[in-house]
């Protein structure tokens, strides 16, 4: 048996918001420590992993791992009948071939529930390797994402380079160049609104803008994202899930011949 | 001119 409830349908249709311009489907692995869930996109450039534990849910009960492959777009189509407000509830049964969604109002008066065909998915596990990064940029979730939006009209990707006196964002195409740069900030209000870098060595990397876009569904799920760089490997693009967990996106560069 | 890498060349299957 499988259950897990969160207070809130808001903070799940976030997440969903956060891996369906990738994903067609995913397999959401459960088991006593949370929801995990790990996918590349079709064309294998990015790879999403989400983790929810299980003391971020509200009530949470696991009695067997379980993996659950759902086509997302139908789980949009359930979760857009919740109230963010609703209570959520996901339900399965050890083997079943089906999960429940149940929403409860606030006052409790209005429950449904919504039952949903599983998947069986072609589960291919990646194992990440641990780095340390040459450069770590932290920064308001809702700067990097205007940040993308902005250059992604200018060119098809975006060149990040990153020195201990700022981080620059530039792109150039056909109509010209931009270029965008955040300097540390010495002091703010609120930590939220911060710019840090965490430099061992200054990196130059290059990425599709479209993928960096995708990640930046991810905003609301988090007032702050950092951005973990290094020489030819992977740009990894995190966002913390305030009292739930994390969702990371890892970007494949793009290497001039 | 650059070319988009991919991801599987840089974590292996497990």
């Amino acid at each position: 048996m499988f259950e897990a409830r969160l207070i809130s349908s808001g903070i799940l249709k976030k997440v969903l918001d956060a891996i369906k311009d990738l994903l067609n489907e995913a397999t959401f692995d459960c088991s006593d420590s949370g929801i995990q869930l790990q996918a590349m996109d079709n064309s294998h450039v990015s790879l999403v992993s989400l983790n929810m534990r299980s003391d971020g849910f509200d009530k949470y009960r696991c009695d067997r791992n379980l993996s659950m492959g759902m086509n997302l777009a139908n789980m949009a189509k359930i979760l857009k009948c919740a109230n963010n407000t609703d209570t959520v509830t996901i339900k399965a049964q050890d083997n079943a071939d089906t999960v429940t969604f149940m929403f409860e109002s606030q006052n409790q008066e209005k429950v449904s529930d919504y039952e949903m065909k599983l998947m069986n998915l072609d589960q291919e596990h990646l194992g990440i390797p641990e780095t340390d990064y040459a450069c770590i940029v932290r920064m308001p979730s809702h700067e990097f994402a205007r940040i993308c939006r902005d250059l992604t009209q200018f060119g098809e990707s975006v060149v990040i380079t990153c020195t201990k006196e700022g981080v620059r964002f530039s792109a150039s195409g056909d109509s010209g160049s931009a270029n965008i740069k955040l300097a540390q900030t010495s002091s703010v209000d609120k930590e939220e609104e911060a710019v840090s870098i965490e430099m061992q060595e200054p990196v130059t990397l290059t990425f599709a803008c479209q993928y960096l876009n995708s990640f930046t569904k991810a905003t609301p799920l988090s007032p702050q994202v950092s951005l973990s760089m290094s020489a030819d490997v992977p740009l990894v693009v995190e966002y913390q899930i305030p009292d739930l967990g994390h969702i990371r996106y890892y970007l494949a560069p793009k290497i001039e011949e | 001119k650059s070319t988009q890498k991919n991801i599987l060349s840089y974590f292996s299957k497990t």
